[in-house]
Parts: structure tokens; C-alpha cells; sequence
């Protein structure tokens, strides 16, 4: 899972 | 992007949306706490590291951009506003915030994903956001009479969390990467938790056509 996919969320 | 996290995100904008328009309009932060506002202002800065180097998406970019904005506009209004930063109720407005933000720093250096800089900061403000309303939370039970525009702030404040929920059981089942975010699920549970007994009161006084007055 890459960084970007988990902090997609505000 | 599914329904349930943009209707999330449109509450907490509403519900900032709500707070500005009180201190602006009626020029007064009465029964708002600035602990919590002082909180929200860290969450968001912790969170947000990233605004200039992980772009994401355009939209994402802007509610960055609108939160740590207006956080810090409220904070201005409440503290050095010469009308508003007198109707604050200092005396009512008694929380220990500072044990919350030391409490939540130790466990996100211990309990998180990874260890680097950028991830404990962002553990801290998913603990730190559960928490942030509790200042808030104390006031209202302390306050006679919660006035419409605080009583409804809370109340946009708390469904935003709930409907985080939904989008998080929505994804998990939908999308095949999304199975490791337990530390947000349950910090985001406790968050909504904690508005569960402000929920009741509100519900009930909007069904009787009442005043909002949480009991002491």
C-alpha cells in the first residue's frame, strides 16, 4: 500500500 | 470518492461555516471554547504537513487549505478580536488541554504505523482529533443557554466523524488496499462516541421543540 493511498483522507 | 466521506467533509465544512458565521455576525464566541479551537488548530497543522509536498487532488489541496484557515481565524476572533475576545467565558472554559495533547503525543510515539517523523505527527492528530471536543463538550453542560448556532456547530461537528464511519465500512469493503486502517477506525469510533450523549439532548430538544440544556 503506498503512502499516498493512506492519507487521502482529511 | 464515495458519498459518505464528501458528505463528511461538507459537514465539517458546515459546521466551520456555522462557528465563523456566530463570531462574525452576532460579533460573539459565547459558549464556544477556545481549548477546543486551540486543539482543532494543532490537529490540523500536524495532519496537514504534507499540504505543499503530497498533492492528492485539487479538492483536497483547498479543504487543506479552508481548515487550517479558518482554524486560525476563529483563534484570531477569540483571542484578539476587541468585541468578540470579550464574550469569551474564560471562567467556563476550565479543561486541562494540555494533559490531551501530552497524552496523545506518548501514544502516537508509541501505538502508529510507522516510525518516522511525519507518521507520529499524523497518528498524533487522528488521537488528538477524537479528543479535541471533550474542552467543548464541558463547556456546553456548563452553559444555561446553549444558543442555535453553537448547539448546531456540535451537532455538524459530530455527524461529520459518524459519516467518516460509513465511508470507512463503504471503502473497506469496496476497495481490495484498504484493510489496514484500524488505528484510524478506532479512534474515529471513540470520536463519534463521545458526542453520542450531546446527540440524545440535541434530538430530543429539537423533537419537543425545545431549548438545548444538557443536564448538569
Amino acid at each position: 500500500i503506498s503512502e499516498a493511498d493512506a492519507k487521502d483522507e482529511l | 470518492m464515495n458519498i459518505f466521506r464528501f458528505a463528511g467533509d461538507m459537514m465539517h465544512l458546515l459546521s466551520v461555516v456555522v462557528l465563523l458565521l456566530k463570531i462574525h455576525k452576532m460579533k460573539s464566541c459565547a459558549g464556544i471554547s477556545l481549548k477546543t479551537q486551540e486543539l482543532y488548530a494543532l490537529v490540523f497543522i500536524c495532519r496537514y504537513l504534507d499540504i505543499f509536498t503530497g498533492f492528492i487532488s485539487l479538492y483536497n489541496t483547498i479543504m487543506k487549505i479552508v481548515f487550517l484557515a479558518s482554524a486560525f481565524s476563529i483563534l484570531w476572533y477569540m483571542r484578539s478580536h476587541k468585541v468578540v475576545r470579550q464574550t469569551y467565558d474564560k471562567d467556563q472554559d476550565t479543561f486541562r488541554h494540555y494533559f490531551l495533547i501530552l497524552a496523545c503525543m506518548v501514544l502516537a510515539l508509541l501505538v502508529h504505523h510507522k516510525f518516522t517523523f511525519r507518521e507520529v505527527m499524523w497518528t498524533f492528530s487522528i488521537y488528538l482529533e477524537a479528543v479535541a471536543i471533550l474542552p467543548q463538550l464541558v463547556m456546553l453542560q456548563r452553559t444555561r443557554n446553549i444558543d442555535n448556532l453553537t448547539g448546531n456547530y456540535v451537532f455538524f461537528l459530530g455527524t461529520y466523524r459518524g459519516l467518516y464511519m460509513l465511508n470507512w465500512v463503504y471503502r473497506y469493503l469496496t476497495e481490495v488496499h484498504y484493510h489496514h486502517r484500524w488505528l484510524t477506525w478506532i479512534s474515529g469510533f471513540i470520536q463519534t462516541a463521545l458526542y453520542a450523549d450531546f446527540f440524545y439532548y440535541y434530538v430530543k430538544s429539537w423533537r419537543n421543540n425545545e431549548k438545548l440544556q444538557l443536564p448538569a
